[in-house]
């Protein structure tokens, strides 16, 4: 189709630096009802990803540091991607977001299948 | 469209019951690689719903009890909806996830956002 990354995707990125705790990561998804946060350095280079998932995890496995249950190879989308591509990704690793970053792998974006749900609804 | 919420559901559903735990419920989550849990009682009967996100919410507010942290007024679907019907109340209500119930309030699957963004991929 002709509709791209960057036509669906939000800007609002609510991120996390490395040297955050689990709590922290558990306090932000609260506060801006998301279950995905990339963890980002101080340049904001994306270097991991924690969900709501993770945090769960963390409870029926009993530990606590973000650094033992964020995923650090992320899967990624491009702003100019076609939407068909970041479906087909979040469906090959059956994941539910997908940051999107710029050449310098900076954090530009996010998008989930909750957007790419939103596309068939009526008041497009 | 043709395509209803029966044709996309999936029928295999990871189901907790009132009086499981927190723990259980995130132990349910990790082995099932799931996000939403119906709360059922005894006869499959729909009394609830946990999503990873409550159980970070938990972590965040430290409480432990699952009648806590669930939410009791569950937004469903019927197997007969259209697939748009079940896209628009899950945008309106920012969530991720519906039961599917029949005629007597059972849950015979569950429908997510990451089944309707599937069907823009080509494997279809
Ligand atoms: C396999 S999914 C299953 C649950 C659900 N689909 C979700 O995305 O949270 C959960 C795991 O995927 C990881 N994950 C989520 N988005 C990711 C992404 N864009 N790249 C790499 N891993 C990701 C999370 O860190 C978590 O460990
Ligand atoms: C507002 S959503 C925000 C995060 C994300 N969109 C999700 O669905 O988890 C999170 C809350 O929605 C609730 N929820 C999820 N699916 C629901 C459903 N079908 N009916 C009622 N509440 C639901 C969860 O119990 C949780 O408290």
């Amino acid at each position: 189709s002709d509709i791209h990354v960057e036509d669906v995707m939000t800007g609002e990125i609510t991120k996390i630096s490395e040297e955050s705790s689990m709590e922290e990561a558990a306090r932000l998804m609260l506060e801006n009802k998301v279950t995905h946060l990339p963890v980002v350095t101080d340049m904001d280079n994306l270097i991991g990803i924690v969900t709501a998932w993770d945090i769960s995890k963390a409870v029926a496995l009993k530990c606590s540091k973000l650094e033992e249950i964020m995923t650090k190879e992320v899967i990624v989308s491009k702003p100019g991607d076609q939407i068909e591509k970041a479906a087909e990704k979040m469906k090959k690793y059956n994941i539910s977001s997908l940051p999107v970053v710029d050449n310098d792998h900076r954090v530009i974006g996010i998008i989930t299948t909750d957007h790419i749900s939103t596309l068939i609804t009526r008041d497009i």
